[in-house]
């Protein structure tokens, strides 16, 4: 464990808990990607199988059980609780065009042909793109409350921390995993045009409006 | 890799 993945950790737990706190306090899911709260949905609950079978650490089994836990509950209150706020007509992304294909490269790219090992690559693969539809949301809509906006920047702050993290592991330990190396940088790639929203509106007070 | 890679990230 350093720093950059403690930090990244904490961040993507803050991300995760200031969704779910947005929706709990607002009564309202408004603006919230339910595709993409599935498909993270589907990526904890596939990678952390070796819940059951690989103990790490305490830290490693509580993180695991509260991404897992807090995910579950986001989906609940989009899909249920609070169903009548959800925003279905602007969350169009079709979720099979990302699962399909991830899948399929999956069982094609892993690096041990075996149920558990194929879903984790199959989680590693889909986190990658499981914000995708949230984007899509964001850009036919224009905008993006500001704690949504905090949200993805809590979230893409953990993916490039892991970068960081990876660097360090590499030079410091001699350990790199490929697959979540090219996945992550293919992830954090994807919210540099957000990053760049972010820093130039959302910082100085504005709320995230894209371009006309 | 060998068989049993282990996952120590999130």
């Amino acid at each position: 464990m350093n720093i950059f993945r403690l930090v990244g950790d904490l961040s993507h737990l803050l991300a995760i808990l200031l969704l779910l706190w947005k929706i709990w306090k607002t009564r309202s899911c408004a603006g919230v990607s339910g595709k993409s709260q599935i498909m993270f949905g589907l990526v904890y609950i596939t990678r952390y199988l070796d819940l059951f079978t690989n103990f790490i650490s305490i830290y490693n089994t509580t993180m695991k059980a509260i991404f897992i836990a807090v995910a579950i509950a986001t989906i609940y209150l989009i899909y249920f609780k609070f169903k009548a706020t959800y925003d279905s007509n602007h969350d169009t992304f079709r979720m099979e065009f990302l699962i399909v294909p991830v899948g399929g490269l999956a069982f094609l790219v892993n690096h041990d042909f075996t149920a558990l090992e194929i879903l984790w690559t199959f989680s590693i693969y889909l986190e990658s793109v499981a914000i995708l539809p949230q984007l899509f949301m964001i850009s036919k809509t224009g905008e993006a409350e500001t704690i949504t906006s905090h949200y993805l920047f809590a979230l893409g702050s953990y993916r490039a921390l892991y970068i960081v993290n990876w660097v360090y592991r590499y030079y410091f330990e001699g350990f790199f995993d490929l697959i979540a190396i090219v996945a992550g940088c293919v992830q954090t790639i994807l919210y540099c045009d957000f990053f760049y929203l972010y820093v130039t509106k959302v910082m100085h007070g504005k709320k995230l409006s894209l371009p006309a | 890799h060998a068989h049993g890679h282990k996952h120590d990230e999130l």
